[in-house]
């Protein structure tokens, strides 16, 4: 017989690490320096805080050949993590802050207990990580994997007094940075281009310090969460869509319960459910929804109105006639059944009935106003009035085709991107290349399978640029991309370009930086390192390329003919 | 505050769904036929069962234009499985039977799961599954996923009378055939090229059908799985190892109990602890070790005989004085102090020092025998009675670095590899190319980071191919690899061959099949669509490839002095 076993994502990451980056000691250590740096520079953004980053990489025994032991550490400014987060947001894969739609550099929730992961299983050692949220004092833990089972194991844990608020997280690994070194260096010096407000300091394992101070004062504006736009939905989004409304709209009992005494003038102080229930039923036309929830639930679960507090309605489920709720008090859920008739009862079938399908689109989706979503309903062949919990299976799968299909939808709102901007990427570029020509452009928000995004690009020429031929920097969301061009869409779209049309030699002192920005970036691995081709976005970069290309030809001519008119 | 989530591997998987292949309509039809076709020749090949595969694609409304939805089946005459685990294998990610050591096309777990969800969440349908395991009865399953929480929910399920012995799947989804169509043709084609073995029939949604009838009646030997490899070790590994090794010495008590009467000459039926333990001093010099185990474990629970068959010992905590171990009674952990002293003392604190490193390496590993643990050992810097529980951290890092650097351990044992060989694979390409030159070669087994592979190649020219210019047909574990191609070693490798060199002109009507069989392939994705570099695999493929183009470059020579002659 077959044995069957399930393993834990952290073991499924563990066996296949090379999927998320960690194949061998010289990518590792890039790949972890990668997670720590990435991971201060989103808190620093989230808060507003102009970051201050320190990478440090020190060999254990400089005795010894690479590949070798080394202590990476990276300390920051930011926000610093909650001391009761701190065990999980590093022992645990798959725990994060980031799974929201809104840009930011991570978003699988592996990335730092990936690199802990990794240092662990080859010098055995545990993480330190020290985090101050309030620049007074700082939680100091030592934490090892537990891999089988996804969880944290706190060797050490201490507080003590500090001066600076951030987070300070040391791993030791084994690397080998005689290979990596040179990598990391341009991961070090790219990311200082495109986040120009960031001051970063790197000192490497033979002392040497390099230094990037931030050439801007101003942050851009942190990005927004949003709705999900109506083209990016499936019917599993739509069902838990309609769950989240039917929680919301019940739950409103919870504001209610403070107001029952007056609402239903009671006198006594602690009424049972039969005087609450007989007293609401009187003044039933004058009560608001969330009373009526409020004795609704009191009615079915026959309790008294203090034990309302205590407990959260998880389900209601009318084709078995039973209530489905969590009693805090005994940390259990409970069942109650539904008496299958009255006023309260018919109160019940309408919250599980939920809101309008206008009212759900309009409140529950991004860039749908009222005009647009009812004639979307006449699109799709529903009524307005339909009550979404009412949608049998083939109702939920034709709004979601039909959510999908529509083509007067507005364009996703890029409130929840968070670009650069033109300038900032123009004197980046300006004090790293210090070329002749430069141009840079950001394009509108577009948007690919309802996911906002939008391109920024320049292109420098001449001047302090050695390099010869094109040479392409590739960013996504703030992250500079350092393997794997060969796939990547940008790669792709810079090579599909006739050059010799715009006066570019194939050994032009030339470079692109493209950056692409959005609430989800499709990456082809887990590892982050190359984007997938997805036509919407193909499309823009090509536009992009394209506009430059042009400016950049141009200015060749003009070039060329101050050129010959010197010459003559 | 950060709103900090935990999400399951579904939830993971289901959000980041294109790094499993299942990215858009088209692909997605393509990704959920390989899966399930992939799963039905891994089962016929575990069992040695002449795999007999039925492939249906219908569309749901043909009135429909793509994308739209399709029903895929897929019907084998595999062993089935177990009704009890039939919800868990496809309602589950991360769940399945091909963790082990061995080569098989399967091994994340992930892939009957992720067909299955992306079936749901375009169409809102349940998974059908059929699955008999003697031929006699049928359970049929209806099973949606609860995406969140990462497990099954069965809607319907059944028993019938059957024929047959094998699995049915069957699902609903959002196809586009028009696209993907073509590809779908070429894997079922390309699958039977290197499955020779295997009958496969493709019904299409034009009812178009599709036959490839095995050209060989003998399978390949299955696969054995097998111990580690030194060179695929991390801390990680050795370290579960010691523990299974401990849990392995101590769970002989097991063994023990029905020997323990006669071994004690016991009068009484159920002698107390106390007498078990007062017989056993008396006689420990003649017990057997595993007796000696059970009494130690008597005494320190103060429990008696019956009692030892109804738990399982979990840990043994020597700094803490404490045993851990299960009730399978009342199902619970439960702890019991253990004395400081006393010759059971001691009997338990030489369980826990485990077994010593020479018979460990031995025994645990492959291809380490007696002489070549010795001359290790020294190497390493250890003494052979070391004993593996008390090895320090320190100690554990310096034998893993050791075990992975050493140089004189014999190449991987190739028994856990399944290749076609190299008569199947002429047949298959004869078979399919009708060509004028047809050569193959089987490479000797090699080995990356301690996993085993083996190459067979063969390169066939001329005849009835059509395709002009070398076409490079990838597998992989008997996988055909139809995407990305652009980064993946195989086609590294092929176009970094100077084919003017071997007389092959750039339009040559030339094909290269190449298969890359290991107990783990590394794959770059999820979606195992192409494999990475690793130097030992394009070392031995590129080996492979200039080996036959020399063969190809003599019958070139050959044909063009035939074909002088025949001028002249
Ligand atoms: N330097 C830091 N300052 C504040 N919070 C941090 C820091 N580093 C990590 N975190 C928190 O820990 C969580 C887990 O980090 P981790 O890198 O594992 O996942 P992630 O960044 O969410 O996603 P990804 O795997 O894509 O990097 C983050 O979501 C964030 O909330
Ligand atoms: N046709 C089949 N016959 C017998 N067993 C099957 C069949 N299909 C699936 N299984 C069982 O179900 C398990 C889960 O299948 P699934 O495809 O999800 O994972 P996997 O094949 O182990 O790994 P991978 O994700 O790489 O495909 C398998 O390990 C296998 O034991
Ligand atoms: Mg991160
Ligand atoms: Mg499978």
């Amino acid at each position: 017989a077959e044995r069957f076993n399930q393993i834990s994502p952290s073991e499924f990451f563990y066996r296949n690490r090379d999927l998320a980056g960690f194949s061998n000691p010289t990518r590792s250590l890039y790949t972890a320096v990668r997670e720590f740096v990435e991971n201060s520079l989103d808190a620093c953004d989230q808060k507003g805080i102009l970051p201050d980053v320190k990478l440090v990489i020190r060999a254990e025994d400089d005795t010894k050949q690479d590949p070798r032991t080394y202590t990476l550490t990276v300390h920051d400014n930011g926000p610093g993590i909650a001391e009761e987060h701190v065990p999980l947001a590093f022992g645990t894969v798959l725990y994060g802050s980031k799974f929201g739609l809104k840009q930011a550099r991570g978003m699988f929730g592996l990335g730092a207990t990936m690199a802990i992961l990794y240092g662990q299983i080859t010098t055995n050692k545990p993480v330190k990580v020290y985090s101050s949220t309030d620049g007074d004092v700082a939680h100091s833990f030592e934490i090892l994997l537990d891999i089988q089972k996804n969880k944290p194991v706190i060797q050490k844990k201490s507080k003590k007094k500090v001066k600076k608020r951030g987070l300070v997280v040391s791993i030791s690994l084994e690397g080998d940075y005689s290979k990596a070194g040179s990598k990391i260096r341009d991961y070090v010096y790219q990311t200082s281009l495109i986040t120009p407000y960031a001051s970063i300091t790197f000192e490497d394992p033979k002392d040497n310090k390099f230094v990037y101070k931030r050439i801007l004062k101003t942050m851009p504006e942190p990005p927004t969460i949003i709705n999900p736009h109506p083209h990016g939905v499936d019917v599993e989004t739509i069902r838990r869509m309609i769950v989240q409304s039917r929680r919301d709209n019940i739950s409103t009992y919870a504001d209610a319960v403070p107001l029952l005494h007056k609402a239903l003038r009671l006198k006594e102080e602690d009424p049972s459910h039969d005087a609450i229930s007989e007293r609401a039923s009187r003044r039933w036309g004058r009560l608001k929804p969330e009373v009526r929830t409020a004795v609704a639930i009191t009615d079915a679960l026959k309790c008294n109105r203090a034990y309302l507090q205590d407990i959260t309605i998880e389900d209601i489920d009318l084709d078995a006639g039973m209530i489905h709720y969590y009693d805090n008090n005994v940390s259990q859920s409970r069942t109650a059944p539904l008496q299958g008739d009255g006023i309260f009862y018919s109160h019940i079938k309408n919250l599980v009935a939920g809101e309008q399908l206008h009212s759900f689109l309009t409140d529950r989706f991004q860039r749908i106003g009222p005009k647009t979503a009812q004639n979307f309903i006449k699109f799709a062949g529903f009524k307005s009035e339909q009550h979404i919990g009412l949608l049998d299976n083939k109702d939920l799968v034709k709004l979601s085709d039909s959510l999908q299909t529509y083509e007067d939808f507005l364009a996703p709102n890029p409130s929840c991107l968070a670009p650069l901007g033109e300038s900032p990427l123009e004197q980046g570029m300006k004090k790293f290349f210090e070329p002749d020509f430069l141009e840079v452009i950001q394009r509108g928000a577009s948007a690919y399978s309802g996911f906002p995004f939008i391109i920024e690009m320049g292109i420098a020429y001449g001047g302090e640029i050695q390099s010869r031929g094109i040479k392409t920097y590739r960013f996504a969301n703030r992250i500079p991309l350092l393997y794997d061009e060969g796939s990547d869409v940008v790669l792709k779209v810079v090579n599909d370009i006739d050059w010799g049309r715009y006066k570019v030699k194939h050994d032009a002192p030339m470079v692109i930086a493209s950056h692409v920005c959005s609430t989800r970036i499709p990456y082809k691995t887990v590892g982050k390192e190359n984007v997938a081709d997805r036509p919407e976005i193909e499309r823009e970069l090509k536009l992009a390329v394209q506009f430059l290309a042009r400016r950049l030809s141009s200015y060749m001519s003009r070039r060329g003919k101050a050129e010959e008119a010197k010459k003559r």
